[in-house]
């Protein structure tokens, strides 16, 4: 599979 | 030796807020491999700590590396590094360079 769009993928703590 | 290798910084912060107070984006199969801080939080232990800043690159936490953890995984891991009773802080090795190690 293609990489991940990092755009999608930010966690806020 | 040493000229091309990234810094990297052990960065201890102190659960000084009810919240860590920060942002990563990436993880392993992304264009950033490595979690990366985008936002750092007014008021939250990490902006009370001074240290850390919007563009590090967290390598390990609490002596875990990062490398090789997905997005998820690796936010799983700062999660419970954070919410555990058994350490009132928080260790991030973070470098300022942005590469694929």
């Amino acid at each position: 599979s293609p990489p991940k769009e990092y755009e999608d993928e930010v966690t806020f703590f | 030796p040493g000229l091309l290798e990234p810094t990297s910084t052990l960065v201890r912060v102190a659960k000084s807020a009810s919240t860590l107070g920060i942002a990563i984006e990436g993880g392993a199969n992304t264009r950033q491999p490595l979690p990366r801080i985008v936002t750092i939080q007014r008021g939250g232990s990490a902006h009370n700590c001074g240290q850390l800043k919007v563009g590090q690159v967290i390598l390990e936490v609490n002596g875990v590396p990062l490398r090789g953890r997905e997005h998820r995984d690796a936010a799983q891991l700062i999660a419970e590094a954070f919410k555990t009773k058994e350490r009132d802080h928080v260790d991030f090795l973070v470098t300022e360079f942005n590469v694929a190690l």
